[in-house]
């Protein structure tokens, strides 16, 4: 029986970093990034959801190595642009569903989160478009959900997952 | 010169819907999606940043021609896990850059946002993760930002972009 999905990927060195209160007007995302770049830090996933006022959130994460270089970076800019705080979580973990079809990807999407709910892992962040659908969770529920996933998704866990896919 | 990304896709049927104020809790995203796929309908992007406190919003898009039947089946469900309003927005676009590679993915970021800044556009959501990077912008905002993104990151337009990549 084909698997469904390419395969799993979990990073477990990841520390994600919210930006909360950033104006919504052009430029803030670029003026947030481009300080990191030129530091090297190297950054994963990026998120942030739609204003609902004149501000929204800005999230990210890093390596566990760069999350308080980034940080230290982050304020000046933070504080030029008129953002709120930056709060930060070392405790955390993204899982990422890979190779996912664009037919099948809000069924996938869907029971990767029923898979959750039933192991009572609360989603703390979601990014999922086609061919990937990556969710964070508390790094201590990495030990239920990915043998989970990887059975309901009919994958050897030994073959196709990765730390850093 | 090689392109530095497979391609740059373009969605202009899109609805963007976000629910507010969801309760972070084990079992709402599987409770919010699972009537949108038992109805049939196809959900493009997922974005839910962090909760600041105890709920979050919850963001996806569909097709326009799916987006009130969308709201109808999300109206009971919402009152039913507590959730706060539903917010509908038919007149954006999402831009995706495909087929990113790890390594350079913050750096095409980061160069993504700083070229929609110079144009002007607000960057309305961001989903990005290792091979893709997904905004959402106004619609009118595709005209100008589609071609200057092709020719930042050497693609040809007629051959790279496609409509639902
Ligand atoms: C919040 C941030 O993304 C802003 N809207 C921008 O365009 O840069
Ligand atoms: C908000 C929603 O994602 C919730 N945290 C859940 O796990 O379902």
């Amino acid at each position: 029986e084909d698997a469904e999905i390419r395969g799993i990927a979990c990073n477990r060195d990841e520390t994600r970093i919210m930006i909360t209160a950033v104006p919504d007007i052009p430029g803030i995302a670029a003026k947030l990034l481009a300080p990191l770049i030129t530091n090297g830090i190297h950054v994963d996933t990026i998120v942030q959801n739609i204003a609902a006022a004149d501000s929204t959130d800005l999230t990210f994460t890093v390596s566990r190595l760069d999350a308080l270089k980034a940080v230290e970076i982050l304020r000046t800019t933070v504080e030029n642009i008129g953002g709120g705080e930056i709060l930060l979580d070392n405790t955390i973990a993204k899982i990422s569903l890979i190779g996912v079809g664009v037919r099948t990807h809000t069924d996938i999407a869907a029971r990767m989160f029923q898979i959750l709910a039933d192991l009572n892992v609360n989603i703390l962040l979601i990014a999922a478009s086609t061919m990937r659908i990556s969710v964070i969770v508390k790094e201590e529920a990495v030990e239920i959900a990915l043998p989970a996933l990887h059975k309901a998704f009919g994958l050897d866990a030994a073959v196709s997952s990765a730390d850093n896919l």
